[in-house]
């Protein structure tokens, strides 16, 4: 695999921190099985994609980091406001 | 709306502002605030009364980072502000993030609180989010004209699903208000609005030309500008997107950039020292850093030393090595010295006698690794202008791997 690049993780703990703030995303901390966070995650970006308009992939591709990083209102996108 | 769908059990609700931002006037903070509760006032029966002490319904304070609540604020950019659905305490608080620059100007150099107190304030009702992308509660900040600023009908049925339309009166005002701060508007002045029984009117969407394929080998540009190291090739509203990391091209509208600019560009260019971008369309110009756009903008092109004559420039491209901008008009062209700001003298001059094998009009040019594109119709031509040499004639769509 290709190495992971230092602005990749950025972005993704970017990403990370803008799902848990806006669709309720919540990292387990204890998951034994890596990848059930990673598609938790996966199923989240679908998520914001989908509200916004966007290709629904998953994937953090640059349209999606690019609609994260826009200025915004703070409160979540979906209801399970808590 | 919220789960449960909270909503203020009462019409007639208080607000008190609890501080301001050192970034406006203190009229112009109430103002924007007053007018941003006179939105939503308009098309409910709602009433919006200001407290100037104890405890209102809506308290507003602009605040930075950790501010008492548990959603602290970010800095400069990100989060701009947020809001409580209707409930007691801090339920319908109003908190605006003091990093940002907030103004009371349509401008892109800060943030409009009218906008964002109006977008708030829906949230203090009992408004969620929307993703009708032109709808007020939309969670992204756009930039736009605030003068006769409108609800969306997504806001309308939203606010209206909670509260109703606005009560019929006999044309008095139902409530006298303090002539310095009028806390509702009089019937006559509400905006007539559609009441929701009535069918919109259909109105036929205006035929925007569906966007060329990437590989048609008719494909030609408007304008071309590097921008941060990527390449944006613009074409009526629609933009292509190159970038050096990702091989796929990305495809973006104007819009989804920079709202507030029309599109069909001339010419754009790229100064990376000073992070800059400019974009032309007939006779005027906008500076972008980014996504935002500087104050003070449209400028005509008679700033920068062009003649009246000249209406609108073809293309334009910024040389990164002698900091020159070269302006393509018909078959001249003009140099414009960035350091000292000026057009250079002896100019303009014939675009063929400097440039090699370029004998017709450009209709785009781009920089790239030194070397010179210009772009006529469905064609391009690499140039090295420092040997003056015609290095070869591609499409001008190589830049898309067809």
């Amino acid at each position: 695999f290709p190495v992971v690049t230092e602005k990749e993780k950025e972005d993704k703990q970017f990403a990370k921190k803008y799902l848990e703030k806006f669709y309720d995303f919540k990292e387990e901390k204890n998951s034994l099985f890596k990848s059930k966070n990673l598609n938790h995650m996966d199923d989240k970006i679908r998520e914001m994609q989908s509200f916004f308009g966007l290709e629904v992939t998953g994937e953090l591709d640059r349209k999606t980091l690019d609609m994260m990083k826009k200025p915004r209102c703070g409160i979540p996108d979906i209801r399970s406001y808590s | 709306t919220f789960p449960q769908s909270p909503r203020w059990k009462k019409e007639d609700v208080t607000y008190r502002i609890l501080n301001y931002t050192p970034d406006m006037l203190q009229a112009d903070v109430e103002e924007a605030i007053a007018k941003a509760f006179q939105l939503w006032s308009s098309v409910t029966p709602l009433t919006f009364t200001r407290l100037y002490n104890g405890q209102a319904d809506i308290m507003i304070s602009f605040a930075a980072g950790f501010h008492g609540d548990f959603y602290s604020f970010d800095g400069p950019g990100g989060t701009l502000a947020h809001a409580y659905p209707p409930s007691t305490g801090i339920g319908g608080d109003a908190h605006f993030d003091e990093d940002e620059n907030w103004t009371k100007f349509t401008t892109y150099n800060g943030f409009n609180l009218f906008l964002v107190a109006a977008h708030e304030l829906g949230h203090s009702l009992g408004l969620g989010h929307s993703n009708v992308f032109n709808a007020l509660m939309y969670p992204i900040y756009m930039a736009r004209d605030t003068r006769d600023f409108r609800l969306s009908q997504d806001d309308i049925d939203g606010i209206q699903a909670l509260y109703g339309p606005p009560r019929e009166s006999s044309g008095l005002p139902t409530k006298s208000s303090p002539p310095q701060e009028p806390t509702e508007m009089t019937p006559a002045e509400a905006p007539t609005e559609m009441s929701p029984r009535e069918e919109p009117t259909e109105t036929t969407p205006t035929k925007t030309p569906i966007r060329p394929q990437d590989c048609d080998p008719h494909l030609s540009f408007d304008a071309i500008t590097t921008l941060r190291g990527e390449t944006l090739f613009f074409k009526g509203s629609y933009v292509w997107r190159k970038s050096p990391y990702f091989s796929d091209i990305e495809h973006d509208t104007i819009s989804s950039f920079w709202p507030s600019l029309t599109a069909g560009f001339d010419a754009a260019y790229e100064v990376d020292k000073k992070d800059r971008v400019l974009f032309f369309k007939d006779d005027q110009y906008w500076a972008v850093s980014g996504y935002s756009i500087e104050s003070g903008f449209p400028k005509p092109i008679q700033n920068l030393g062009f003649p009246t004559s000249v209406r609108k420039i073809d293309a334009a491209v910024h040389d990164q090595n002698t900091k020159k901008t070269y302006f393509f008009v018909g078959n001249k062209y003009w140099s414009f010295n960035e350091n000292t700001q000026s057009m250079e003298r002896g100019y303009p001059r014939k675009i063929a006698s400097d440039f090699q094998g370029i004998g017709h009009t450009v209709d785009a040019a781009l920089q790239k690794n030194g070397l010179f594109y210009f772009f006529h119709g469905s064609n391009q031509y690499e140039v090295d202008i420092k040997n003056r040499k015609l290095i070869r004639t591609m499409k001008s769509n190589s830049w898309f791997n067809c």
